[in-house]
């Protein structure tokens, strides 16, 4: 497994991003800051222009942004180091707790950053697991996670992942980029009132566009 | 429901290893 805050950062770049193009925002980063904690302290305005011409990035330079500085706090360093050999459930527990990490964030980290088990679905391979029939089309991605991964096999997470990965962006990387797939959304700090209106306001456009998705690709199927 | 995609979780599977 690599290194947690690493796939950290990829995996908030990647939520509807092929790899190279996540990899990218990542080297970029890691040139203009000392380390990960240099890279916390950094204005995330000043992060943002670093990687603006990513897909919003300034949406992501807050994720990213957050989520170390709430590591910092508790930690009072920026590692992930302290949770590689903890029970799943502890870590399910401190990264549910990190403002910024989603679900694919948060079973990325696990997966390719702590060698546990963890099925990430990036936006690509949501839209194509869905259309698949694989994961139910009215479950959140919480819940498609979590089926997948009583699905699979631990030990064959990383190859299940991988070969997905590759299909889904092969049929869905067009769509993914038009925005006509459910879009990955980024965890607001306040998980309250706001979070929940914003929630019962996005349901509406994530159906219309799945809905949008399902038949593009029947259509390319027929 | 569930029995259903998981049935297809593995078709899947079998069908992404083999090509």
């Amino acid at each position: 497994a690599g290194d947690p805050i690493t796939q950290l950062i990829l995996s908030i770049f990647s939520r509807n991003l092929p790899e190279n193009r996540a990899r990218e925002g990542l080297l970029r980063l890691q040139a203009a800051a000392v380390d990960f904690n240099d890279l916390r302290v950094i204005p995330v305005g000043e992060m943002t222009e670093f990687v603006r011409d990513l897909p919003d990035a300034r949406t992501k330079c807050e994720d990213l942004s957050r989520a170390l500085n709430r590591i910092f706090a508790r930690e009072h360093a920026v590692t992930l180091e302290q949770l590689r050999d903890r029970p799943r459930r502890e870590v399910d527990a401190y990264l549910n707790a990190l403002d910024g990490l989603e679900a694919y964030s948060r079973a990325r980290i696990r997966l390719l950053g702590l060698g546990q088990h963890g099925i990430p679905l990036d936006e690509a391979m949501w839209a194509y697991a869905a259309a698949r029939g694989i994961v139910d089309d009215s479950a959140s991605l919480d819940g498609a996670l979590a089926f997948l991964e009583r699905q699979i096999d631990p030990a064959e997470a990383l190859e299940f992942v991988s070969l997905l990965k590759r299909q889904a962006w092969a049929e869905f990387g067009p769509a993914v980029r038009r925005g006509e797939v459910r879009r990955i959304r980024s965890v607001p700090p306040d998980r309250t009132t706001r979070n929940m209106l914003q929630q019962v306001a996005s349901a509406a456009a994530e159906a219309r566009a799945a809905e949008l998705t399902i038949s593009r690709h029947r259509e390319e199927e027929a | 429901g569930a029995a259903r995609c998981a049935r297809r979780v593995k078709q899947l599977f079998r069908q992404m290893r083999s090509a």
